[in-house]
């Protein structure tokens, strides 16, 4: 089964199997598998946030560094859940209106290349 | 050490700082001052590695100089260079007379800066910062005679 | 403080400094 890995994260995350909790400045879990081609979707519920929190999620390889957020550098991109924005490398870019929150069911879909 | 370093408090005309013969602003010791004594904590805020990452290319990028951040270990880093004291003041020297020590205090880490050996009064305070190694050299003004030539 | 540096504030101990939500962002929308 894909859970939230209990090594690949920033150790001031809080990890159980399937869920994440942060406090103060953004950190990153990655799941226990990686994908390298074809096409894959997760799912993810957003269980709580407090005022003025946000999180950030998506798709990220194994050198982005665990203590910044998803998206910050080239080898991560992330969806943030304040207006929706999306980052890469750190730069956002509108992308979702609105943003999430607390309740929404959040998805995340990638197309890789399928070898031949 | 928890009392020693809320004594620091209370012996703050040790040191002042002034025109320093090596570069800009540094501290002396305004008595004489034993071997292995603490002198001053260097106090700034505590931000994680990666932020002080952004600091320093943001410093840069700004002409701001970055030599105010302190390492404490490979999570936290102490930055002097807004909000701090006046340890920030201590210059480099090749042969200082100070070293640094991380000292955890009820569970939270802070750095002391300790003498080396016996100060005498009016003498600068200097520390041994350990820049790390660029191709883009700084030339190092301590003037001391074991000086590397470079601060990097 | 002022005169050397006009920003700059005194501490009397550490401060840990409270993140901002785009601490490591570059650009936003």
């Amino acid at each position: 089964n894909v859970i939230v890995s209990s090594n690949d994260r920033a150790f001031q995350l809080t990890v159980a199997n399937y869920s994440v909790t942060g406090f103060e400045g953004y950190a990153m879990a990655r799941a226990s598998h990686g994908v390298s081609k074809g096409t894959w979707y997760f799912e993810v519920y957003f269980d709580d946030q407090p005022d003025d929190s946000h999180v950030r999620i998506g798709w990220s390889q194994v050198h982005a560094p665990l203590q910044a957020c998803v998206g910050y550098n080239k080898f991560s991109y992330g969806w943030r859940s304040k207006h929706g924005t999306k980052f890469h490398d750190a730069k956002g870019k509108k992308y979702h209106f609105g943003g999430f929150k607390q309740g929404d069911t959040l998805g995340c879909l990638i197309h890789l290349p399928v070898d031949k | 050490d928890f009392f020693k370093i809320n004594q620091l408090k209370f012996r703050k005309k040790m040191i002042k700082f002034a025109r320093s013969r090596i570069h800009g602003w540094g501290l002396y010791a305004m008595e004489t001052i034993a071997q292995d004594e603490m002198i001053v904590e260097y106090i700034g805020q505590k931000i994680r590695s990666l932020v002080a990452d952004e600091r320093e290319k943001a410093y840069e990028r700004r002409g701001i100089g970055s030599s105010y951040l302190f390492r404490i270990d490979e999570h936290s880093v102490i930055d002097a260079t807004k909000r701090g004291n006046f340890a920030r003041f201590i210059n480099h020297s090749c042969q200082p007379n100070c070293y640094a020590k991380v000292l955890t205090i009820e569970g939270d880490k802070r750095i002391v800066i300790y003498s080396r050996s016996i100060i005498n009064k009016g003498e600068e305070i200097t520390y041994d910062y350990k820049f790390p190694i660029e191709d883009d050299k700084i030339d190092c003004l301590c003037g001391a005679k074991a000086c590397r030539g470079y601060l990097n | 403080w002022s005169a050397f540096a006009p920003e700059f504030q005194e501490l009397e101990e550490n401060e840990k400094y409270i993140e901002k939500e785009g601490e490591f962002d570059m650009e936003d929308e």
